[in-house]
């Protein structure tokens, strides 16, 4: 359905984004790298699935293998920055300060308590959701903190958030037209968009309305 | 009514 599709594409354009910009201005200025090694993790821990044999299409297998691809190769690009840039990559370590261990703690718990399986698969599976749901805090953290907001991540969060959003309506469509739902994945959704939902309002009162403003 | 994992998402 639509809803998926421009989900995907808008996750698709979010990466391009960051990588873009990461190194046509060779600047990280604002971005946290906690944030990229976790959405990292989250795909290594998801797609897991492409060693086994459960196929479900063309789409689907290139799509995997470019996020995982692309956000290991992110933190890559992110680290390369210890060497070439240590000044800029000191000042983001400085200011990378959430603790990502409540997260990865939270969220393994949470796939240990919810999962449709008890599997290694299937838990590592439940855990990459709830950890992507909250993947996104430090990156906040970091804005909030610096109270500026780089062109760079602002659009890179929006386009995340733009994914979540959709994604929401593609469960409500499948639920309709399907009658599929998979409550894990609608909670978690539910709560990563809960997340962004602040950003958006800042989003739409500096981009849209065009106040050159500070975050709160 | 299906409940449970497709995994046919990203």
């Amino acid at each position: 359905n639509l809803f998926r599709i421009f989900g995907d594409l808008s996750h698709l354009a979010s990466i391009g984004i960051l990588l873009h910009t990461v190194r046509s201005t060779q600047s990280i200025d604002g971005i946290s790298f906690k944030t990229q090694a976790l959405y990292a993790l989250v795909f290594m821990t998801r797609y897991l699935d492409l060693f086994t044999w459960h196929w479900v299409s063309l789409y689907n297998f290139l799509m995997k293998v470019f996020f995982l691809a692309s956000s290991v190769y992110i933190v890559v690009l992110l680290q390369q920055f210890r060497t070439k840039n240590p000044i800029a990559y000191k000042e983001m370590v400085l200011q990378d300060t959430f603790k990502i261990h409540f997260l990865l703690l939270g969220s393994l718990v949470a796939g240990l308590c919810f999962h449709h399986r008890f599997t290694l698969l299937e838990i590592l599976w439940s855990f990459s959701v709830w950890l992507e749901s909250v993947a996104i805090l430090p990156q906040l953290f970091m804005l909030s903190k610096s109270g500026r907001a780089q062109s760079l991540t602002v659009h890179y969060i929006f386009a995340l958030g733009l994914y979540r959003f959709l994604y929401i309506f593609n469960w409500i469509w499948r639920y309709v037209s399907e009658a599929r739902v998979d409550k894990i994945a609608v909670v978690a959704g539910i709560v990563q968009t809960a997340m962004y939902s602040d950003f958006f309002y800042i989003y739409y009162k500096k981009v849209i309305r065009g106040n050159a403003g500070n975050l709160p | 009514f299906v409940y449970g994992p497709g995994h046919d998402e990203l």
